[in-house]
């Protein structure tokens, strides 16, 4: 473990907490893009099978269970709970345009064709386009509410921080995930452009509006 | 082996 790394799971877990207690205290999921979410329930549950079958430590067991908690709450609260405040209208990414490549690409590309790791592999290619549909939700409304601007700097923030992990990990263990960081790359491009608005506009205090 | 085979990362 590496500060790089600790961080990042924090900037990951405060994103989904965040996230989590703003849905429920405001009561809504207005502008919160639900197949992202239910992305996200699928990259936990894929990627941590591994939870009963191999124990790295304490802290990496609690937290995946923490994360899949969350990761069901958010969706349970979404689709059950405060499905008349979800956004049908506007969430409107098609989900199988991810799922179905990611799923044939696993099995092309993985370091073991066991079901385990192309489970672990869909997962984390998944993860790296898992937050397309809340960004073409937003970039349709044309803005979002400042708590889901900081929920996607504190989840871009953690992978961005995740390849300083490996970059760490490359320099100081000669360890390197060649699929973790393709993917981790490519999620961490998608932000960018989410980058820049949110610190030139949010942290001014300004509403964040994408180009629609 | 078991060890390089598990995924140490979140």
């Amino acid at each position: 473990m590496n500060v790089f790394r600790l961080v990042g799971d924090l900037s990951h877990l405060l994103a989904i907490i965040m996230l989590l207690k703003k849905i429920w205290s405001s009561r809504s999921c207005a502008g919160i893009s639900g197949k992202s979410q239910l992305l996200f329930a699928l990259v936990f549950t894929t990627r941590y099978l591994d939870l009963f079958t191999s124990f790295i430590s304490v802290y990496n067991t609690s937290m995946k269970v923490i994360y899949i908690l969350c990761a069901y709450a958010t969706v349970y609260l979404i689709y059950v709970k405060f499905k008349a405040t979800y956004d049908h209208n506007h969430d409107t990414f098609r989900a199988e345009f991810l799922v179905v490549p990611v799923g044939g690409l696993a099995f092309l590309v993985n370091h073991d064709f066991t079901p385990l790791e192309i489970l672990w592999t869909f997962s984390i290619y998944l993860e790296s386009v898992a937050i397309m549909p809340q960004l073409f939700m937003i970039s349709k409304t044309g803005e979002a509410e400042s708590i889901t601007s900081h929920y996607l700097f504190c989840l871009g923030g953690y992978r961005a921080l995740y390849i300083i992990n490996w970059l760490y990990r490359f320099y100081s263990e000669g360890f390197f995930d060649l699929i973790a960081i393709v993917a981790g790359c490519v999620q961490t491009i998608l932000y960018c452009d989410f980058f820049y608005l949110y610190i030139t506009k949010v942290i001014y205090g300004q509403k964040l509006s994408l180009p629609a | 082996n078991g060890e390089e085979d598990k995924h140490d990362e979140l």
